[in-house]
């Protein structure tokens, strides 16, 4: 994936199951960043792959103060990467049987 | 020390320190 600056990764070992997954997301790079980062930390949060959007949590975070609105794109993308991958690795563990 | 922000949506973040080791050098 490319990189965004924004580093996010499973909270907890995926069980290939739930909708519902654990993420923690984290700046590694704030010069990649357009607007005023908020230092805080790792931000986790449940992530439900049928129900939600990358981007809709994103505009979550800029409401919520962590992010400008301007780099609402580049966590999206950052999501939108990390949920891409776990939806490939499950299909992929499908796909192989139990 | 982890600190929780509930958004209006009802969506929780839980804010918590980056593991220094998990940082890029700058």
């Amino acid at each position: 994936a490319e990189d965004t600056g924004v580093r996010v990764e499973l909270a907890e070992e995926d069980d290939g199951k739930k909708a519902a997954i654990a993420l923690k997301l984290w700046v590694e790079d704030p010069k990649k960043l357009k607007g005023k980062y908020k230092e805080s930390g790792a931000i986790e949060f449940t992530f439900d792959l049928e129900k939600e959007t990358p981007e809709g949590v994103a505009q979550e975070m800029v409401e919520s103060g962590f992010f400008h609105e301007s780099d609402a794109k580049i966590v999206g993308k950052s999501i939108r990467d990390r949920v891409a991958l776990i939806k490939w690795r499950r299909e992929r563990n499908v796909s192989a049987g139990p | 020390s982890a600190a929780q922000v509930v958004t209006s949506a009802g969506r929780r973040f839980i804010v918590s320190p980056v593991p220094e080791s998990r940082l890029k050098e700058q």
